[in-house]
């Protein structure tokens, strides 16, 4: 199947919490930023500036991100289907 | 224990309650009378849904609707697409996004209000998660959805799946494995009680449809008593009190594993009773703990007959003798990594000891993959519950179809999840008919046996 991107990004941290979450997001223009309770330093960033679905990666913003040394990790999120039953 | 439905007076209002034919089937819509869940006498009993909130994972509730509104909980409804924690449904001119409105229906509608139908768990609390209404979804909303408020919400529920095309074998994706298993695991270390049935009813009449319903319990002050149930005890519910009924397929027989447990490759153990379960829970001891075990692993190259079938065997002692031996088994995985020509026309069964064989995957007929295979994956059965896992394991692979393929498996990981001592020794038997009692006594005549072999052992090496 032919991949879709969206606007919403994994952003795990090395360290710090959610003030250093929401001031990265801000200074990467990103429009919010969450806590995921299930990762220890991962956050959801999402970006309104950004197609909520393209056939291309933003490496832009994804070089971005992977580039400041505050950032271990970030994903890009593949958008699927999903079928109601 | 079966009774004539008329002699269950539940009296509801509800004018749609009597076209909801898996909590009372009259035979309405051509059904079977009696192929329901039971839900009658759960009632008569005095379990509702009081006091459990349960997660609408779909495209959010109509809280306007009179039959919901009491009983919508706000504060745990969110839309984590578009961050909006008033999640009402975006109709569209055909209704498309009332699927969950409907499903929220079928758990938690009031009871005997002259509105709609009834809810399976009426009483109960339902929180909209709305996240089916974008043309894509992606693996952190579905993590952050499933993960949504623990706290307060008991069950998510979720009528949804991967795209049904026959080819697809997409699944919960990295992050939402992560957040399931965080969530279980949390549970777990705070025994917590949170549980989630899923109850597939097909009707052949001509209302047909496939539903999916949530049935779950926790500690009912209303029914005046507290359970204590984790996880893994609701599973163990569920495979003592579901029934057989009258569930038939031609071509699928119903068979029994090897401690006498009767299954079906398309019904498992069968429908869910709620009557049933209701009253084993009432008196149930938790179940012991559980181990895993590594059975065994063949990681060489197989390669997999145009015609016939390639059989692997694996003999395991179940870590027998080691901190994590498994005894009595619960969950049974095959981790495969398999490729071929077209992974559609792939078969493969896998066989216990005690000889249950279980179908781990038939044709896909549309399913025309030839690059990618399966890779570790993790294909499972719940087939061989309860019976001693310790023996040889047959796997059998093959191809389906009419043209040759050719094919190489290159690993089969046998993975084993089971208890070290017998899960039903504690439990109390009422009913000697039931599937409880009959397990109850092979584990008893086993545990015997095994008590006898070591003492003879212990003579004999002191003689």
């Amino acid at each position: 199947e032919i991949a879709v991107y969206t606007n919403h990004f994994l952003v795990e941290l090395h360290r710090g919490g959610e003030p250093e979450a929401k001031q990265l997001a801000a200074e990467y223009g990103f429009s919010g930023v969450r806590k995921l309770p299930f990762i220890d330093a991962g956050y959801h960033f999402y970006h309104n500036g950004i197609s909520r679905a393209r056939r291309r990666r933003s490496l832009q913003h994804k070089l971005h991100l992977e580039k400041d040394p505050r950032i271990k990790k970030a994903v890009q999120q593949e958008g699927f289907g999903r079928k109601k039953r | 224990g079966y009774r004539e439905i008329n002699e269950i007076d539940i009296n509801m209002n509800d004018p749609l309650f009597t076209k909801q034919w898996y909590l009372i089937n009259t035979g309405q819509a051509d059904g079977t009378p009696g192929l329901d869940l039971n839900v009658a006498e759960a009632w008569e009993l005095g379990y509702t849904g009081k006091g459990v909130t349960i997660g609408i994972m779909d495209d959010g509730i109509d809280y306007l609707h009179p039959d919901l509104a009491s009983n919508y909980n706000a504060k745990a409804s969110y839309d984590f697409s578009s961050n909006d924690p008033y999640p009402y449904p975006r109709y569209t001119d055909d209704w498309f996004n009332s699927h969950g409105t409907r499903c929220a229906g079928e758990v938690s509608a009031a009871a005997n209000n002259n509105i709609c139908g009834v809810g399976v768990a009426y009483n109960s609390k339902v929180a909209g998660i709305r996240m089916l209404d974008q043309p894509f979804m992606t693996d952190i909303i579905e993590a952050s959805s499933i993960s949504h408020m623990p706290q307060v919400i008991d069950i998510y529920s979720a009528s949804w799946g991967p795209t049904d095309n026959g080819k697809t074998v997409d699944g919960p994706r990295e992050l939402t494995l992560q957040a399931m298993a965080d969530g279980v695991n949390k549970v777990m270390f705070l025994l917590n009680k949170l549980g989630k049935m899923t109850v597939l009813l097909t009707h052949t009449g001509d209302g047909a449809q496939i539903l999916f319903t949530a049935l779950y319990m926790e500690d009912f002050s209303e029914a005046g008593f507290i359970l204590d149930l984790t996880w893994r005890d609701m599973q163990h519910l569920t495979v003592l009190t579901s029934k057989r009924n009258q569930l038939h397929d031609e071509v699928h027989q119903w068979r029994r594993n090897g401690v006498g447990l009767e299954f079906n490759h398309l019904f498992g153990y069968g429908v869910l009773d709620a009557g049933a379960m209701v009253k084993m829970a009432k008196d149930w001891k938790t179940v012991p703990e559980r181990f895993h075990c590594v059975g065994g692993s063949i990681q060489e190259p197989e390669k997999i007959p145009s015609s016939g079938k390639l059989v692997l065997t694996l003999t395991t002692d179940a870590c027998e003798g080691k901190e994590n031996f498994v005894r009595y088994l619960e969950h049974v995985q095959a981790v495969i990594t398999v490729n071929s020509t077209r992974r559609g026309d792939l078969n493969i069964n896998m066989t216990s000891p005690m000889g249950t064989k279980s179908i781990l995957l038939s044709r896909r007929p549309r399913d025309d993959d030839s690059k990618v295979g399966f890779d570790k994956w993790p294909f499972m059965t719940t087939h061989t519950w309860g019976e001693d896992p310790r023996g040889t394991w047959v796997l059998e692979v093959g191809f389906v179809d009419s043209m040759p393929q050719r094919g190489v498996l290159k690993e089969w990981t046998l993975m084993l999840h089971g208890t070290q001592s017998a899960p039903y020794i504690d439990q109390i038997v009422r009913d000697y008919q039931s599937k409880l009692a009959m397990s109850k006594k092979e584990e008893l005549e086993e545990e015997l046996d095994e008590a006898v072999e070591r003492s003879l052992k212990s003579i004999l090496s002191k003689n």
